[in-house]
């Protein structure tokens, strides 16, 4: 039985922190966050997405966040960086 | 079968509730509803801005279906020609109503909150929503600010009154026509508050002493936050009171006092919100409507106070996107109440100290994309099928799945009312 999951996204028009980051017209995402957020875990994967096609290149990671929620309740500590995520990585494909 | 849908989506509002845990926020009569209702620890919405959730949690599909993931395209023209909850009900013989802020306005509901195709009659938007942004919050100097943090004098406003104010009286307005009629509805009631500008009745100040308003558990950036995560809070920078701070873009704080009372604010406006949606309940145990109708309560995504030096939604945080999610089911959520007997009487979160527990509830992870089949099937409708892979050319499926399997109510408890906190 697949654990549930619920799955939200968030677009960005750069890497870095912009004037519209926040609220990105379509033509100006370049990049999609796509979060698996399970009982234990939040799971984001921050890829290349192209606004004409609306195509997510998850080939293309920009970057990626890994939350442990017993450990880390409030999602302050990042250990994406620090642990291997292949499974991660499959599941939310 | 048969029962009428009472449909309460918040703008902004995280599950800051007595009934979710919450021990700062007065919020006795969304408590009571949750002692009513099977309530969902664990709800979470599929982007955390208006527009592209709103669609998505009311068409039932994700927004990489709607294509919306901003506020500028109508997706029966720009993605595909999807059937909503709302229409979805409509043809299934329901008078379907909207009050206040349910699609968001422009672009996104094709200028026209969807009308026809969601509702029989042209929805109510109310006439003091166009002051929303103006200048009418009073600074020490006595002038009038766009301000985020704006408390206010009622009779002062445009009109002497609020947006919310205003949705509540239509609302009302229409249980009370609905009482008389044979009709089946499905009214849904859009309410404002918590979203910026947090302008609310100044009286609910009282209730959240500033001395007494902590700071976010979390509030600075995280080390290891990828520098693309990060939500830069760019719209509350535009305001009158924060753009005075001088915060550095993008990632200087804001002043500890004026951090508080921000969250002092949402409290507040949180606690405006509940004796709003208090009078609402309250209308329909008086138009005799509260053992028929199905009552949901939700909102459209979370707002962050702080934690991780981030404010508003803009991201996928769990303070961002997550939602309270609770619906209130006569005769399954509760025993069938004797005829007459008050099922939501007012309370004043002024003297009434809330909390009440949930009847019922799950803390299995959802999404708000199911609210589109739960409430289908709660209804006793033939709940749409499961949308296929991609579902671009489909007009009636969901990309969720109903989540009336989840319904752990023990039969016949009473509604467990009372002063204990919720887990």
């Amino acid at each position: 039985h697949e654990e549930p999951a619920a799955f939200s996204q968030y677009p960005r028009p750069a890497d870095t922190p912009q004037w519209n980051s926040d609220k990105p017209r379509l033509k100006d995402i370049r990049i999609m966050g796509y979060s698996m957020r399970a009982s234990d875990y939040r799971f984001t994967l921050w890829v290349q997405f192209d606004p004409s096609s609306f195509t997510a290149n998850f080939s293309n990671v920009h970057a990626g966040e890994l939350y442990m929620m017993d450990s880390d309740p409030n999602q302050d500590y990042n250990i994406y960086n620090s642990t291997s995520h292949g499974w991660f990585y499959q599941k939310i494909l | 079968d048969g029962m009428n849908v009472l449909f309460i989506i918040v703008d902004d509002l995280r599950p800051v509730l007595g009934c979710y845990g919450d021990k700062v926020v007065k919020s006795p009569n969304i408590d009571q509803l949750a002692s009513r209702s099977m309530v969902f620890s664990n709800a979470f919405a599929q982007q955390a801005v208006c527009a592209p959730s709103r669609v998505s949690f009311l068409t039932g599909r994700r927004p990489d279906t709607t294509r919306l993931y901003d506020f500028y395209s109508y997706w029966r023209a720009h993605a595909g020609n999807y059937s909503t909850l709302p229409q979805f009900f409509k043809e299934n013989g329901y008078l379907t109503l909207s009050v206040g802020k349910v699609f968001h306005p422009g672009v996104s509901s094709n200028y026209s909150d969807d009308y026809p195709y969601s509702w029989s009659i042209p929805p109510f938007h109310p006439s003091a929503e166009k002051h929303e942004n103006d200048k009418t919050c009073r600074g020490k100097d006595g002038k009038l600010y766009a301000n985020l943090v704006c408390p206010v004098n009622v009779t002062e406003m445009p009109g002497g009154t609020l947006p919310d104010i205003q949705s509540t009286e239509e609302a009302i307005h229409l249980l009370n026509i609905m009482k008389t009629s044979r009709q089946k509805f499905f009214l849904a009631v859009g309410y404002h508050k918590p979203h910026i500008p947090l302008r609310y009745p100044q009286e609910f100040l009282k209730l959240y002493p500033l001395e007494n308003i902590t700071l976010a558990p979390d509030p600075w950036v995280p080390k290891k936050l990828p520098s693309v995560a990060y939500n830069p809070w760019t719209d509350i920078r535009q305001r009158d009171d924060v753009e005075a701070l001088n915060v550095s873009f993008p990632y200087g704080a804001l002043p500890e006092d004026f951090q508080r009372r921000i969250r002092q604010s949402y409290y507040a406006a949180v606690s405006y919100l509940d004796v709003q949606v208090g009078q609402l309940l309250n209308a329909l145990d008086d138009a005799g409507l509260s053992n028929n109708t199905i009552v949901v309560f939700t909102a459209d995504h979370g707002w962050s106070l702080g934690e991780h030096g981030e404010w508003a939604k803009y991201s996928n945080f769990d303070v961002a996107t997550r939602v309270p999610l609770m619906f209130y089911v006569p005769g399954v959520t509760t025993s069938p109440g004797s005829p007459g007997a008050r099922v939501f009487p007012y309370l004043d979160p002024f003297s009434h100290p809330g909390g009440s527990a949930p009847q019922g509830q799950s803390k299995e992870v959802v999404e708000l994309l199911s609210l589109f089949p739960t409430l289908a099937e709660l209804a006793g409708l033939q709940v749409p099928p499961a949308c296929p892979q991609p579902s671009l050319g489909v007009v009636l499926c969901t990309e969720g799945p109903s989540l009336v399997h989840l319904f752990n109510i023990s039969e016949g408890r009473e509604g467990s009312g009372g002063p204990a906190r919720c887990s």
